[in-house]
């Protein structure tokens, strides 16, 4: 595999003529690397220097809100352990974001990718420059808030770097806590869901959970229903290893730290710089022949897809004798995180999603509910919405639709004769005696569809809040209109 | 609002789901010492 980067010379901004031209004028778009809500997320080189660069296409019609936090705090950071911020452009109804290329992608890429956990070593290295750019950020007061495998970003040299801060937040004199219910269910923690408020350890109880994912695949409570997992974090004792034999004491005791249910218990990212599992970490050299593997399975898949590509090209040819010049095929794994703007509830707003896999908790991404971002009196906690957008659709209910779906398959099937509308109502608690009459296989099929009956009833009741939620928002909106207009 | 009923549907659920689990296990006990 060959790198195109140049790590001696590392870009600090775009030149000052760099950007009073059109971007596509200083920039080659090569590849897509991800896609979202928010636009897609494309390699490019920058032609002043040839140096690759990742460019964040957004259209303008989206939350700028979020996005001009984005900016504002990697704008922010000068870190080599935080994906650096180049410069924007306005290209017809998009904004594009110049920021750095991360060549291996998310650790969660990788791990997807080879279909192989890392070992101890490899997590050690990764969770040290991470704790470096969480030391960083903190010192900042700013919260990363969504720190998970997929957020964390190897460059070809092996260095990991934070990325996305869409649902970053910071903490001012002001305001020493936070109170907004932020990030990817299974990897928020315990204070962070009790709405009690909270601050930048939070972000250590993340980088905890990352720690399990990346050494058996999954963060714990993966395999349950994430509502399910979102109340039982704070109820349950701290998650551990599902096999601690596989893992060094070190390593265990890490963990064990950064999973502190009390946050005043909690170490910070400095102190854990010193645990005896951070300061034996190898260098990043020993994650070259990990990236080497991952990004030569990428080259073959995208190789494979290409050469489908050109046989298609081929047997459709006979029509099609114009040279169509030069064509980059965009890269077809799915890397990005997806940011749907969301309507939970009066005051809810962004969820993000990971778009790749079929798991519960790929499905299920970040959260955003009672944000308090919106300090200024004049934005409020209302968005305005371009009316012409799609309605907002939080991607955890994507993820019960699907659910349903596959319920209401196994009901065509006739497969799960649990699941009908007969016994979608749950016995009252004095009830319960009833199930004693039952067979075990029908308490297993009853088990069985549990999850899509709450999932119709959560669906229900969320139907039930947006329709209360409506006119007032078309009242607000009218209201603004008149203002204007005034 | 929409939380706290939220809250309370996941939670009734958990309740039931709990109940179900722990007659499927008496169950399998009482079949293990019957064997």
């Amino acid at each position: 595999v060959q790198m195109r980067t140049h790590p001696r010379r590392q870009l600090k901004k775009l030149s000052e003529d760099s950007l009073t031209k059109q971007p596509e004028e200083v920039f080659d778009v090569l590849e897509k690397l991800g896609e979202g809500s928010y636009g897609s997320v494309f390699k490019a080189n920058y032609k002043e220097t040839g140096e690759i660069v990742a460019i964040k296409q957004v259209p303008v019609e989206s939350d700028l809100q979020e996005i001009i936090k984005e900016i504002s705090i990697m704008q922010q950071c000068n870190s080599p352990h935080v994906v650096r911020y180049y410069g924007s452009y306005f290209k017809n109804s998009d904004l594009w974001i110049v920021m750095e290329y991360c060549g291996a992608g998310s650790v969660s890429d990788i791990i997807r990718l080879r279909n192989k956990t890392l070992t101890e070593d490899e997590i050690a290295t990764i969770v040290q420059s991470t704790l470096k750019g969480l030391e960083y950020l903190h010192f900042m007061r700013k919260i990363h808030r969504d720190i998970k495998a997929g957020n964390i970003l190897l460059n070809a040299e092996g260095q990991a770097k934070l990325a996305d801060f869409g649902v970053a937040g910071q903490l001012t004199d002001t305001m020493a806590k936070r109170n907004t219910v932020i990030g990817t269910p299974f990897w928020m923690a315990p204070e962070v869901i009790q709405e009690i408020g909270y601050n930048c350890v939070a972000d250590i109880w993340s980088l905890g959970i990352t720690a399990i994912e990346m050494a058996e695949g999954k963060p714990p409570y993966a395999d349950i229903h994430p509502m399910r997992a979102i109340f039982m974090i704070p109820t349950n004792p701290p998650p551990t290893f599902r096999n601690p034999d596989l893992w060094s004491e070190p390593f265990q005791d890490f963990v064990s730290q950064c999973l502190v249910k009390n946050p005043e218990n909690r170490a910070t990212a400095t102190q854990l710089l010193q645990h005896p599992f951070i300061k034996a970490a190898k260098p990043s050299s020993i994650l070259r022949a990990l990236i080497t593997d991952a990004m030569e399975i990428k080259l073959k898949k995208v190789e494979a897809e290409q050469r489908e590509q050109d046989q298609e090209d081929e047997d459709n040819s006979d029509e099609d004798e114009v040279d169509q010049g030069t064509m980059v095929r965009a890269g077809t794994n799915d890397m990005g995180t997806i940011r749907e703007a969301g309507s939970l509830g009066g005051t809810a707003r962004t969820m993000i999603k990971q778009s790749d896999m079929g798991t519960m908790e790929s499905q299920l991404g970040t959260m955003v509910i009672n944000s308090d971002d919106d300090e200024d009196e004049e934005a409020g906690t209302m968005k305005r919405r371009d009316e012409t957008m799609q309605p907002a659709k939080p991607s955890f209910l994507e993820y019960f639709e699907q659910k349903e779906k596959e319920a209401n398959c196994h009901d065509d099937s006739g497969e799960d004769p649990g699941h009908n509308a007969d016994n979608r109502k749950l016995p009252a608690e004095g009830d319960l005696e009833v199930m004693r009459t039952w067979s075990v296989e029908e308490l297993r099929s009853r088990l069985a569809s549990l999850d899509p009956q709450m999932e119709q009833e959560i669906k229900e009741i969320r139907q039930r809040y947006l329709a209360k939620r409506q006119p007032i928002l078309d009242a607000i909106e009218a209201k603004k209109r008149r203002q204007q207009n005034f | 609002l929409f939380m706290k009923e939220l809250e309370r549907i996941v939670k009734s659920y958990e309740a039931y789901r709990q109940a179900l689990l722990s007659e499927v296990d008496q169950r399998q006990q009482r079949q293990q010492w019957y064997a």
